[in-house]
């Protein structure tokens, strides 16, 4: 009696679109902003381009004249372009894209982009337009509209032009937005971006015509992330079934040090004895029951090295002080960068300062949060930093006067970052990150309660 | 230079499983709980089989003797079963479902279900068993694991017995799970779900064997929820197109009353003559145009009546009562039922009990939620009812003192409820569903501060 569906993944975020940050007028228009400036960000980075990433939002229909109305966004960057056999569908269908890899990106689901286009195309019905150029010398540009129900791209118009040598992505799309409610937000996005990238330009012009630059402070540029294995303590059992299957290694002990994150060749045989395994198994004669045995030896096997954050590409004390004194202006204030450290397998690197003072600072604690630099704006009360400043932080004890001007700024780097949503609001408690979040806190705190009783007694030396 | 890849909907959910609430072995062994529990209730109500849902779990492997491990979990209820056919895709394939329909039910994504045989799968190894009779003839038993990069079931075994006249279905899936660390959640999502089911026989058994029997107190059942059809308010372009292309009305003035929530002809013709339409058009023969400007006319015209909450299956006093008398044994307790709301054009009723005193409540308030009579044990802190009790009701104008022993009861009926996760944690805070929370409160904490003053007074009077 009861009727039973399929439906596509395209229709299921179309369906359920706040999951993914689309839930009203306001709050789409930044993520549509959002997922378009983190894509061009990644793809530049990725090549080591210095970014040149240029927004702008123009109210659309001239007879609107309030909104919510619709805006054209428009994203233009000088990164690596996509090349044309993929670009329909990188744009065009949901859960596509080249992000499925162990490597440190803003982008990691294959849909955020997507979801920007949809969005604008059941609120406009505008398809979207995207030019992109991966050589300098042809140009590609699309225009296309999405298949929600069987998420694939239509296109409604190809050509192929002179690039006349300007490499990069541009992508015009129409949604309804209201700058209105979501101005604020967008422009603190911009600001907090720029933080983080100083060997970014960054553009972006409001829809009242007003230009917000954000200049390149600097011109290197941190090493790209590196793509990297996945380590044994992340491994499940569907995970090592697919890495059989793709093995091409005749051997167990030739196996586990080619694709596993830091297994070296001693290491392996060790572990096999240790598992009860021949290292001279051929990989695929494994039966499921022996492939169990696997994964759970190697969870409990105490030998293999942690992961290495090599891959990783964190900010490093000298841009984050940079951006630290450039946008807060404080009297004091003191970096960590902690130790490499993993959860679950997935390497990650957390990097802490602690602000105090100056005319920019409000009374209180205010925090900034960012995950592989993107700064995170939303549902700050559920994010595990604010649950270590509020709750696993005993700010007393390091003599901090309650209502003291202070800025927390955290930034997660790794190849995969716990977010709890599919709209990247905020990043879940995970046992570890909390621990190396607090050890961050602690340890600048200590170097702020110094400072100020240090200053203290200078002012009381004064006063003598 | 980028390598581009497509990953199916059950491979993102793998991938990002902790989206879904499958985190780790704790939380996982409570997602796993709930979703099959979830399912046979919705199955059971939609029948109006007054439901009988036993629950088991059991330690799987006797070689591992602490948490985590292995645990058998079997649901079993006396609901009207899954059809043959389905019965594979229903487990074994996300996005899958018979409720992507707008009908009130605990379900609504089309992956829970299958998102527990998937844990299950990837810890343990295991196949799931599935037996399940609609007609009390035939029982089929199916053993099936998920082929989780293709998103389809892989059927081990398939055999038909005779159902001995017992209707019903019987999920049996071994998962990775932590007792010690959830059971505490387990047992109170038993005790909170019995509350607001007192129709139904719940048990649940503990891997130490001990029975919590939750038995029903009234044979009487809520009317099943109706499905309903969608409100011109809550209509975007692309949910207009599809429903123009599945309509077979020959004329616009036909297509609006048939398939669209509580729109009468007559209210048909005035608003088509308000959007600028030839009430006799095709609506096939639309213009894209002419859809988008039908859709912006549907948001703008005044005249629609609100969505009707007839749909809908809320608790109502008498339920509601007894299950706060039955829990909590406050001293005193007042239920309000608001009128029928809607947000986005889906209609909602919200129903709200404040307790206070009695044995059982603890200093301080607690705040138990219900969404579609599921209870939300997680992140309370992002909820909309906790941000209207702590940040839009000023408690001291009601005169509650500040260490009362007060519980607030929230349930939330709805064709759509909007969760701000996969994992169903928690709801967003809709501008129409805040204001509904907001008032209900009020209401309620009139009649608490009315009762608190009588009794003030009353102690006055017998002091003299
Ligand atoms: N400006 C751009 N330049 C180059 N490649 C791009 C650009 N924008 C998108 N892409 C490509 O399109 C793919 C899909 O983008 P989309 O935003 O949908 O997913 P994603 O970035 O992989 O993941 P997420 O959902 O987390 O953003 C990307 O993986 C990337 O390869
Ligand atoms: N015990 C059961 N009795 C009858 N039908 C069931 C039962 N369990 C699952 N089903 C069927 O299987 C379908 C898929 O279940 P699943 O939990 O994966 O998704 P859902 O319940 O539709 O949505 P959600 O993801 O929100 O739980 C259900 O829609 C229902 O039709
Ligand atoms: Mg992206
Ligand atoms: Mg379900």
């Amino acid at each position: 009696k009861e009727t039973f569906s399929e439906i596509s993944p395209s229709d299921f975020f179309y369906r359920n679109r706040d999951l993914a940050g689309f839930t009203n007028p306001s709050r789409a228009l930044y993520s549509t902003v959002r997922e378009l400036v983190e894509n061009s960000l990644d793809a530049c980075e990725i090549e080591r381009i210095p970014p040149e990433i240029y927004t702008r939002i123009t109210p659309f229909d001239p007879s609107e004249n309030e909104d919510p109305r619709k805006y054209l966004v428009r994203v233009q960057d000088n990164g690596p372009g996509v090349a044309p056999d993929y670009i329909a569908e990188a744009f065009g269908k949901v859960l596509y894209g080249s992000k499925y890899k162990l490597r440190q990106s803003r982008g990691m689901f294959g849909l955020g982009g997507t979801m920007a286009i949809l969005y604008g195309q059941i609120t406009s019905n505008k398809p979207v337009k995207i030019q992109t150029s991966t050589d300098g010398i042809k140009k590609y540009s699309l225009t296309l509209m999405i298949d929600i129900e069987k998420n694939k791209p239509i296109i409604l118009d190809k050509k192929v032009d002179d690039a006349r040598k300007i490499k990069g992505t541009v992508v015009e799309v129409v949604v309804e937005g209201d700058y209105l409610r979501s101005s604020q937000k967008i422009q603190e996005y911009f600001k907090q971006t720029a933080l983080v990238v100083p060997y970014a330009n960054i553009t972006f012009v409001d829809p009242m015509g007003r230009i917000y630059n954000y200049l390149m402070t600097t011109q290197e540029m941190p090493p790209p992330p590196k793509e990297t294995l996945p380590h044994p303590y992340g491994i499940d059992v569907e995970f090592m079934r697919r890495m059989i299957r793709q093995s091409k290694e005749l051997t167990l002990s030739k196996f586990m040090p080619k694709r596993f994150h830091r297994v070296g060749a001693k290491t392996a045989i060790k572990f096999l004895q240790f598992a009860g395994l021949d290292p001279n198994r051929d990989p695929k004669s494994l039966t499921d029951e022996e492939i169990v045995n696997l994964v759970s030896s190697m969870h409990k096997f105490e030998e293999f090295l942690p992961p290495d954050a090599n891959c990783l590409s964190p900010l490093g004390e000298k841009i984050f002080s940079a951006g630290i004194i450039k946008e807060l202006a404080p009297e004091f204030f003191t970096v960590v960068v902690r130790p490499p450290s993993a959860y679950s397998g997935f390497p990650f690197i957390v990097e802490l300062a602690l602000a105090y003072g100056g005319r920019q600072l409000d009374k209180g604690i205010k925090l900034y949060r960012y995950a592989n630099r993107i700064p995170l704006l939303y549902d700050e009360a559920s994010d595990v930093a604010w649950k270590v400043i509020n709750e696993e932080i005993d700010w007393k004890r390091y003599k901090i006067p309650l209502e003291a001007p202070i800025a927390v700024v955290v930034n997660i780097s790794s190849t995969r970052i716990p977010y709890k949503t599919v709209g990247k609001e905020y990043i879940a408690d995970r046992p570890e990150i909390e621990r190396e979040l607090k050890n961050a806190l602690r340890e600048t705190l200590r170097k702020l309660s110094a400072y100020l009783s240090r200053r203290t007694s200078e002012e009381h030396e004064k006063r003598k």
